[in-house]
């Protein structure tokens, strides 16, 4: 199983549109996919139609009490192959509830061992931050895919995330690999986005992918339905740039 | 003195860009405006032009040394009657070093006692999540300012949002009133954008602010410039905007 963990510290960046929209692309193409939602917010859980309040147990149950196997809390979603292990709001007491605890970074990694081997990618949405829920799917992933919107804030937010990975890869986890940086919320009609893209690929090179999120309002429709966007509107630009970011992906997984 | 806190768990929904662009405007019409930037992103302090890696104190030590007082931080930035009290990537620290503190969410509460009257106006600028750093900034305030665009994932948070106001509101500071909800990043070509706003309007009523900050991408490039919009191109819409939100909050203010 490989994991991808979809971390940046920035806000609304497309995280959770990337997280649905990648996994529910990657279920279609028949692979078997774990959606794990790290953010109290629980956007990715209903970007997939949970009904977040009325879930008994979630992500905070299983990081808290380690009697509880994350196995237990996966739900299935109407997308074939697109399972999800999803959060509610309690997750916002995760962090407190556990800094005392010994090996508190490793929590969720310790939860995956005990996964079953019949998922081929577990991808996990993090919260806009880099504080322990970030630490922990850092810790669990071999892969780190960061969306990032090609504006000034958010390009000045890479120096914050990239010390955080410098110190989660020495002291925590030394599989963690760069997968890609992926540009989100692409407006091609102004030059700051065209500016920023071409700041980022001069430097990064080779790490940003060819592939372009683009600011497409059908994006920000589908989380209404409860639907990834490929569920919701196959047709739709967006449908297009995440089955063409899914591709990319496989392809830089393979390489390996 | 007005404090005012500008809050959202959700992810890039305007706070930073309203926290400076409504410090700078209040400030352009004469007001001592004292701009307070809560979150270890740093990018209020980024968006009013101070290099945050040359600052040598900053809220983190105010807030974690009581011998540090709030004064001793306070810069002034290039537009007349607007100082700022910056911040640096060390405030990420400030959660974990406060957990055991007693009364640990009234700390900035207890600095702000400290400042001499000279300002008319306290802003806040709040990060991306509900934990210590914004509490923090709730319980010091009078007045609550929530940036919200007008799309479904933002929509859903309020739910949390408005349960932290009130346990807020109940505990720690019964003072806290809820200025507004200002619709931001407003794309009017968009059904969803109005549906979600009429949403709102029905919803919440003459809480909603009659000003919508709509997506100009002036308002993006202007951080690049280290200045807020009204300095970066006075002619600008969003420059129009945020006037017209400024009038608004003062009209609002003085009703009381
Ligand atoms: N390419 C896109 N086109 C149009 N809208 C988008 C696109 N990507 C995301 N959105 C919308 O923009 C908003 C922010 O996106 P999203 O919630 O995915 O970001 P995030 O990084 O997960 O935010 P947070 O930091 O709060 O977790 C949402 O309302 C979402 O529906
Ligand atoms: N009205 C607008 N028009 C165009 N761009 C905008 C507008 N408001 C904000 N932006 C841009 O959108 C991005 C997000 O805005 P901003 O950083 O102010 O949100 P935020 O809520 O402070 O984010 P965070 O949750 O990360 O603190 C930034 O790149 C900003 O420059
Ligand atoms: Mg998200
Ligand atoms: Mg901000």
């Amino acid at each position: 199983m490989i994991t991808i963990a979809v971390c940046n510290q920035k806000g609304g960046c497309g995280k959770t549109t990337t997280s649905v929209n990648l996994s529910s692309c990657l279920a279609s193409k028949g692979y078997k996919i774990l959606l794990v939602d790290m953010d109290p917010q629980s956007h990715a859980s209903l970007g997939v139609g949970i009904d977040i309040y009325k879930i008994e147990r979630s992500m905070y149950n299983v990081l808290i009490n380690q009697e509880i196997k994350l196995e237990e809390i996966i739900c299935k979603t109407e997308v074939a192959g697109l399972d999800i292990a999803p959060a509610t709001l309690s997750l916002s007491g995760v962090e407190i509830d556990l800094v005392n605890t010994i090996g508190r970074e490793g929590v969720f990694k310790g939860c995956v061992n005990t996964l079953p081997p019949k998922y081929d990618f577990m991808i996990i949405d993090c919260p806009p931050s880099l504080s322990l829920l970030t630490v922990n799917a850092l810790t669990a992933a071999q892969e780190l895919l960061i969306p990032l919107q090609m504006q000034y804030y958010p390009m000045e937010g890479m120096k914050q995330l990239f010390k955080t990975v410098d110190i989660v890869t020495k002291r925590l986890n030394s599989n963690l690999n760069i997968l890609g940086i992926l540009p989100t919320l692409y407006d091609g009609r102004t030059n700051l986005c065209k500016d920023v893209l071409s700041g980022i690929k001069g430097y990064f090179k080779e790490k940003v992918f060819e592939t372009i999120i683009n600011d497409t309002i059908k994006l920000a429709e589908a989380p209404s339905a409860g639907k990834p966007i490929n569920i919701y509107d196959a047709k739709s630009k967006g449908t297009e740039d995440y089955f063409k970011l899914t591709d990319e992906v496989l392809g830089r997984v393979r390489q390996k």
